[in-house]
């Protein structure tokens, strides 16, 4: 048994589910937050036997997406009276980060 | 040392984490949802010594109860003008869905 | 590769995220409620190489402190007319609880 824990844009979230569902995986879904951009993402578990662990990854590649984001940098630390004009930071975010943990046990109550 | 992540209804995240107290377990929480219905659950952590697992097991066991929910299935795809009337179907929602995993090194800092 | 799960208090949440970020860590935050106060805090998980498992555990030390906090116990059950005064119980909050669990396999799409 093995457990994939996938950080994903939160608008993939939603198709990713379905998908799985369609496949016939069961997951499970958390709210979280990425520590560059602070911005709001999805964390998805999904317990499966050992020998789904390829088809749970080609499931999770094919629904989510690389984007771009354009983010404002830090200003730096100014004289008073200098103008500063952020230029935007073009930021590639993935589709998927994905991380395969062994699991020792698993039960249903 | 080990973590004990259970997946259980948010009706009896409470009374389980009572229980757990009671049984002198530290545990964190997080609210999560389920894929499959789409409703709120939480996921539950617990850092135990190796010999106490099957004693935690047997907490989350007696407080966590299998429920069964009705829920509309997806509309097919119609006509129009057809007229379809949902049958509400029951789905069975278990107690708690739990992984055991190896954890290799603890600290409290 | 490991998968650092740190449980912080939510004060120093912001300024850890900041410190991982500076020291080129990538990190994932979920909101949690610590199982005894039932007070929010926050489970930041960092996915390292194996060689950089101390480099993380220092900068998770620096940045979490442990605070002590008042707590009203439990009034205990009380005959009728009996007067209760609760004595506010001083409870030590730790700054970080920390697990590290083997990663098996690391994908990124
Ligand atoms: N120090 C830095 N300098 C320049 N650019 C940086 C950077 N740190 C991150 N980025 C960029 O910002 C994107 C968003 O990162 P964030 O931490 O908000 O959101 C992350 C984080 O929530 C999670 N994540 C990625 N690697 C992780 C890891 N090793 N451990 C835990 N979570 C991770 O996946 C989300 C997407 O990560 P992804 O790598 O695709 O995309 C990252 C990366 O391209
Ligand atoms: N494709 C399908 N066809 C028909 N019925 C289906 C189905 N997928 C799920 N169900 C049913 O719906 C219940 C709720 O699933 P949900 O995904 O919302 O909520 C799940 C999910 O959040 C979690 N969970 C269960 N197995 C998991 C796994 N292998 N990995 C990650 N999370 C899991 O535990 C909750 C309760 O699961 P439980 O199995 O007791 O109860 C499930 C199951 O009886
Ligand atoms: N039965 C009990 N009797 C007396 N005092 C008790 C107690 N259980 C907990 N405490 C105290 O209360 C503090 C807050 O616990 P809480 O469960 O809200 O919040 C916890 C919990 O969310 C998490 N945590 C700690 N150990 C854990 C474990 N083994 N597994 C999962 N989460 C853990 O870290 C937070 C801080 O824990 P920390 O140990 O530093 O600080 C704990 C501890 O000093």
């Amino acid at each position: 048994m093995k457990s994939v824990v996938a950080v994903v844009q939160r608008d993939d979230a939603d198709g990713l589910l379905d998908a799985l569902r369609q496949n016939n995986f069961q997951a499970t879904m958390t709210s979280s937050t990425g520590g560059f951009l602070r911005e709001g993402n999805a964390t998805i578990f999904i317990g499966i036997e050992d020998e789904r662990v390829d088809q749970v990854l080609a499931v999770i590649k094919e629904n989510c997406t690389t984007r771009t984001q354009f983010v404002n940098p830090m200003p730096p630390v100014m004289e008073p009276g200098e103008l500063y004009l952020a230029q935007p930071v073009e930021v590639q975010v993935g589709g998927a980060t994905v991380f395969v943990l062994a699991v020792e046990r698993f039960e249903k109550f």
